[in-house]
């Protein structure tokens, strides 16, 4: 999967890409003061392509909202959400809204769940429905943090951790390997990163093909941009 | 406007200005020649220096006119009015050195309507010369269109030069200009067919700058003191001053967002800079990003040798790092106390940094307030503190506060074509210190409510300006003192100031001079408020804006702490709209810029990426 973090106020954006054996579960935010935990796990393809390259996504999302005794698993099947101490089950075959006293839900069909839990986190999981009977790949998700500013500065994970902001600087831009795609280096945490120019696809607006959003690329598994390496991120469930 | 249903009968900008302090009243008339209403916009642009006093709308006989109000309570009528999606502010950023200011009104069929907005501003002696802007984009060409400046100065006029963006050799002599002693006329006022762009076609060749230059008869020791109707201005800039000796720690900005363009074109100027430096002056380099580099342990002389092996080292400064103002700035205010303490300084001589820079802090001391602590502890208020903001992604207020806590002022430099020119200009405004911890004194029994009238410098090109408020008003004359530290010694002046006798000085305009000199007492004293509200103690901060907001509303003057409450003619729903003119901080002209900016200069074009307000973040699917 690749993550982005957009920054408007700098009108930039970075991006890295984590993959790891299929199966693995990564924790994307984690809040210990609020209480919130989102987790999810990473599917493969059918079976390896032509190309050799084996992709992953997720393919599975767990959410927890300790304080307001919120649960949510989302899959590339259907949604479950426990609050009130009961299971509700939701499909993406349906459009439904659901407004309950700490989190609401807007599912549109075959395409997005929305979902706002109450004075703390909205984030929006896109359905990418893939043909079936596609050779190598699978249905897969993406999670969309529309506002986090609610959040603790405790907040961590693969995503989390950028949620107050990140300061970096780029210089010394050079040509890459690719010509379109020139490299640099990025001053961040404390560190030198060579960083390389490229675009990720942001499909919010455009589910089928996405928009292209510039961003500068950190290589190998995000390493340097994130605390720790990718594997410090993997946890052994989804709750 | 709509050409074909909308006739502009006359634009005209009148600016008189008086001892430096000008108003300027710009009118437009216009007619709806349709059969039915229709909308009528008003659009000018005034020098962001400058206070909007007032603005009226004349339509069907009736004036509407603009009220200025405290900023809160106008905002609480505003919002009111944006609640029910009614209204808008009227003033925007425009440019460097501009704010528009745009209204439009419904105008009935066969109708005409009248606008008249004026502002007024002390105008402020530059590099030698004062300037007076007028910004003309009438859009069509005009029935009656013209500019006329009559500037009265007692002192005498020493040249004034007058030009246009828009002026082609045809225009050229129509601007015509009149200059006697002590007035000066500039007048232009082209016809319909002079303003036709081409033979052909119906656009206006007016469309740009109109600038005006001039200067006055320097008067030498005390200075110039002019009194009016109980209101005395002080203009101190004598002639002939040697220069005083600085000792410039030039500390710049070398982090990775200052990559590309910004870096060249600091380079470029840092070698003009360097070049132009003063035999009797010493400098320093320190260039800083995450690390501190400094180019040699202490100042050095800029003699002929010095100034090549800066020269080398300035044309190797590249960019690296991330952003440590903190501990540069500390770096160089260490390097001026050092070298002082082990006399390597002249003894009169002043110390200066020069802060260039176009981030935020991000590595050791990141808290500006802390910064700006450290800084001023670190100086002790004994030296000057100049900022230069490059760019948009720069807090602009801290910059200001840091400087004005330490005897010194920032600027903006906008990422542009010239910035190298912008950051030389700067430097050659400070370049030349001729005088040091200036004091005009007057007498305590006779003035009151006096502004400022201490000074840590007096710059070559510029002007120390001293107003208050004659306790008797009868007064016929009294004493000035003015001490300074000079070159080689300290600078004394006295003399005696007298009421200036306007009917013999101007026998037939004396009317003009009415209140000019108590509004121009208000503006310099609101402006010095408004710095005060700033920087300084808590209590201090509450007590200046309590009395600038009180002199603002006294004297009409849209400012930060006011706004100007127009209320439009009543729709035919009968709904009125209050529409707001306020005035804008630097903070909110870069916000406003930064809102409309495209993306870092260092990464070619193709890069630019999509706007979005806030921020996201995501994982995916490749």
């Amino acid at each position: 999967p690749h993550f982005m973090i957009e920054l408007p106020e700098k009108e930039d954006a970075l991006c890295f890409n984590i993959n790891d054996r299929p199966g693995t579960i990564f924790s994307l935010v984690t809040d210990p003061q609020s209480g919130i935990l989102v987790n999810g796990q990473i599917i493969g393809d059918k079976k390896i392509p032509p190309d050799g390259k084996m992709n992953t996504y997720f393919w599975r999302f767990g959410i927890v909202h300790q304080t307001l005794g919120v649960r949510l698993e989302v899959n590339t099947r259907d949604i479950s959400v426990f609050q009130d101490s009961k299971w509700v089950k939701l499909l993406w075959s349906d459009s439904a809204s659901l407004k309950g006293l700490n989190v609401d839900l807007l599912v549109t069909k075959e395409r997005s769940l929305m979902v706002t839990l109450k004075d703390s986190v909205k984030f929006v999981v896109l359905l990418h429905k893939v043909w079936e009977k596609h050779p190598y790949h699978r249905d897969y998700l993406g999670f969309y943090t529309l506002d986090s500013h609610l959040l603790s500065p405790a907040v961590h994970g693969l995503l989390g951790q950028f949620y107050h902001g990140i300061e970096y600087e780029v210089s010394e831009l050079r040509p890459g390997e690719v010509p379109e795609k020139p490299d640099a280096t990025m001053f961040v945490k404390g560190q030198q990163l060579n960083v390389t120019r490229g675009w990720q696809r942001d499909f919010r607006r455009d589910m089928k093909n996405g928009e292209n959003v510039p961003c500068w690329f950190v290589h190998n598994n995000g390493t340097g941009l994130i605390d720790g390496d990718a594997t410090d991120y993997v946890v052994s469930g989804l709750f | 406007t709509n050409e074909a249903t909308v006739e502009v009968h006359s634009v005209t900008v009148d600016c008189t200005v008086t001892s430096r302090f000008a108003r300027t009243v710009m009118t437009s008339v216009a007619l709806n020649k349709a059969n039915t209403s229709q909308e009528i916009f008003f659009e000018v642009e005034l020098p962001k220096t400058a206070f909007i006093t007032n603005f009226s709308m004349e339509i069907e006989g009736r004036v509407y006119v603009g009220d200025v109000k405290e900023k809160e309570k106008a905002k609480k009528q505003y919002e009111k009015a944006v609640s029910s999606g009614r209204t808008a502010g009227l003033v925007k950023a425009s440019g460097r050195k501009m704010e528009k200011f745009s209204v439009s009104v419904n105008i009935a069929a066969k109708s005409n309507v009248t606008f008249i907005l004026t502002h007024e501003e002390l105008l402020q002696r530059k590099l030698g010369h004062y300037e007076i802007l007028t910004r003309v984009k009438p859009k069509t060409r005009v029935q009656k269109f013209q500019i006329v400046v009559n500037i009265y100065e007692p002192q005498g006029i020493l040249f004034v030069d007058a030009h246009a963006t828009f002026l082609s050799n045809d225009l050229l002599p129509l601007v015509e200009k009149t200059v006697t002693d002590k007035k000066a006329h500039v007048s232009f006022s082209p016809t319909m067919e002079q303003q036709r762009k081409c033979p052909d076609c119906d656009g206006t060749l007016i469309d740009g700058d109109f600038i005006i230059k001039y200067d006055v008869n320097r008067a030498k020791s005390f200075g110039d003191i002019q009194i009016v109707n109980g209101y005395f201005v002080h203009f101190f800039a004598p002639p002939d001053l040697r220069r005083v000796p600085k000792n410039v720690v030039f500390v710049i900005d070398i982090s990775g967002s200052m990559y590309g363009t910004k870096m060249t074109q600091t380079r470029e100027a840092m070698l003009q800079i360097v070049k132009d430096l003063h035999e009797d002056d010493h400098f320093a380099l320190i260039k800083f990003g995450s690390a501190i580099y400094t180019w040699r342990d202490s100042l050095s002389k800029a003699t002929q040798e010095n100034i090549t092996e800066a020269i080398n080292y300035v044309k190797d400064i590249d960019s690296e790092g991330m952003t440590n103002i903190n501990d540069a700035v500390l770096r160089g205010v260490a390097m001026l106390i050092k070298d002082r303490k082990e006399k390597k300084l002249p003894e009169r001589s002043v110390d200066i940094i020069i802060l260039l820079t176009d981030g935020m802090p991000n590595v050791g001391e990141s808290n500006t307030a802390k910064i700006q602590e450290n800084v001023l502890s670190a100086t002790g208020g004994k030296m000057s503190l100049f900022s230069l903001g490059f760019g948009n992604d720069v807090d602009y207020s801290f910059l200001d506060v840091l400087s004005k806590q330490n005897k010194g002022i920032a600027r903006r430099i906008y990422e542009a074509s010239d910035a190298t020119l912008q950051l030389q200009g700067f430097y050659d405004e400070v370049a030349s210190p001729l005088l040091l911890e200036v004091d005009l004194r007057y007498p305590d029994n006779a003035v009151e409510m006096l502004t400022t009238n201490h000074f840590s410098q007096l710059f070559n090109g510029s002007e120390i300006v001293v107003a208050g408020r004659l306790t008797d008003n009868d007064l016929d004359n009294f004493m000035v003192d003015v001490m300074g530290q000079g070159l080689e010694e300290d600078y004394k002046a006295q003399g005696q100031a007298s009421p200036v006798k306007w009917t013999d000085i101007y026998p037939d305009e004396e009317y003009i001079f009415g209140d000019f000199t108590e509004r121009l007492w208000a503006y310099l004293t609101i402006q010095q408020l408004l710095e005060k509200s700033k920087s300084g103690p808590a209590d201090e901060k509450e007590n200046a804006t309590a009395k600038a907001l009180d002199m603002a509303l006294k004297y009409s003057f849209v400012t930060p702490l006011t706004s100007m409450v127009v209320t439009k003619p009543e729709t035919e729903d009968g709904t009125d709209s209050p529409l707001i003119a306020d005035k804008l901080t630097e903070e909110q002209r870069q916000q406003a810029e930064r809102r409309g900016y495209h993306y870092m200069s260092a990464s070619p074009p193709m890069y630019t990426p999509t706007y979005h307000s806030s921020p996201t973040y995501f994982v995916d699917g490749d």
